[in-house]
């Protein structure tokens, strides 16, 4: 099995997304064959991979709703950053997938739908909503690491335990295979003195061995790329502090 | 009825829990009576407004729960702000009523538990999780006025289409006291021409007459209240931009 990421927190506006669409740029520019799942009802990362969210197209919602083993494999699509990216495509209904509890297999619809298909690549990366719920179930019962993004705020690290206890269930519920991959910090601003406490305060939560290294900074050129919707290597020199924190992961 | 604003937007950490915040703060600063309702399942503004979250405490999802015109009125508490500042408190019991929606009056339960008790209050502030679906449906049924907190953002543009769509459906479907109160522009960078091209396109989009002036600045002080659990009106001087910025709405 590929590796399988999750990228996940409650928390929103943290950059899950960011560091989806991070990591799917070094494995882009390393020639990965990569797969992004957008579980999020905005499709943000299917937005800036250079594809348009719609009802009418297959997508993780799809893909999900079917409960077969492999039917993700008729719904992936090439993304717009070349033949090595490809994509299960976000879209708003994923709202509604939110609510499917009682349905059956209801939390391992997605790792189901991706049986046999995340063989196909080197990495597959899941991009999760700013929610604990079924959604983000699918996504940790569906991948072997759980990767949390945090922000080094007061609100980020009270964000933390209720995750990490999502992480716990559904490993002993429905995925052994699940580990935490690590606690990646973002937004990080150059000079701060709340942001360091924060990040100090993080590495006794949670253990510094945890926390990947580099954290990623705040650089604006992050805001640029996803609005022209293209990796953040492609920025070569400008963005190479920013290449090197995704690579070093 | 007391002005009940509802404060959203699907688009996480755009600041919809600082605003609602900032307007609880203006209003303190005021001496007016403030309930300020928790539907989010982080429970932030809970928090900062000096209650410890808790599954064993009534809370907004109690209040959903009971199904009862006014049973909000036995479970609101006093906040750690003073007695004009009072709270529904949230907690993380928040996910699971989002999958309430079999449950008959789904859309409606918040506005019957509110039913009677906003009428003690001058405002109402109801702060919504990044989210479309049925918790948010029950705060804006709940409200007479809904504001949508907007970051200057590639993404955060494209996430205001959707939060107007259900606007507009709970208007038609369960609430016709419902209006748009208006947009803010939260996170506003000092100097940036991609935030003030990005303003310019939410002008075209929405109109300038729905955009509150003037928009809230990006503020390290804002982090520093919501850590100290404090109203941003009691760092006098200090913050008087950003309190000026909240007391002109
Ligand atoms: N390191 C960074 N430097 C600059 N901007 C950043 C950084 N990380 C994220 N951003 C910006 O912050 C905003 C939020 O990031 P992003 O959308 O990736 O977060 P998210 O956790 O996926 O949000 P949501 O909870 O809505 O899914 C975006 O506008 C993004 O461009
Ligand atoms: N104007 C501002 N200046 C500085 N920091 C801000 C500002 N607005 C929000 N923040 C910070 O940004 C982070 C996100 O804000 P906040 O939590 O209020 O957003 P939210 O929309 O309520 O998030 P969620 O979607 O998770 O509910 C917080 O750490 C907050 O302190
Ligand atoms: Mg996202
Ligand atoms: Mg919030």
């Amino acid at each position: 099995m590929a590796s399988t990421i999750a990228v996940l927190n409650q928390k929103g506006g943290v950059g899950k997304t960011t560091v989806t669409l991070g990591l799917a740029s070094a494995a882009w520019a390393r020639g990965l064959r990569t797969l992004v799942v957008d579980l999020d009802a905005q499709a943000n990362a299917t937005w800036s991979l250079g594809v348009s969210p719609s009802l009418d197209t297959w997508g993780t919602s799809d893909a999900m709703l079917a409960n077969k083993a492999g039917a993700a494999g008729s719904m992936i699509a090439p993304s717009g950053w070349g033949e090595s990216i490809w994509l299960l495509p976000g879209s708003s209904d994923l709202t509604i997938r939110e609510t499917d509890v009682k349905r059956a297999d209801a939390q391992i619809r997605l790792a189901k739908a991706l049986t046999g298909v995340t063989d196909q690549f080197d990495l597959v990366l899941i991009d999760c909503g700013p929610s604990l719920g079924l959604n983000t179930t699918n996504g940790l019962a569906a991948a072997n690491g759980a990767l949390l993004v945090v922000e080094p705020t007061v609100f980020g690290l009270r964000g933390i335990d209720p995750v990490l206890d999502l992480v716990e269930n559904v490993w002993e519920q429905h995925n052994r295979g699940l580990e935490l991959a690590g606690i990646v910090l973002n937004r990080v601003p150059g000079v701060s003195s709340d942001a360091e406490k924060r990040a100090a305060q993080l590495a006794k939560m949670v253990g510094a061995k945890a926390i990947w290294k580099p954290s990623i900074p705040l650089r604006v050129l992050i805001n640029e790329a996803h609005a022209e919707r293209s990796p953040i290597h492609s920025y070569g020199q400008r963005a190479s502090e920013i290449s090197n924190a995704f690579d070093r992961h």
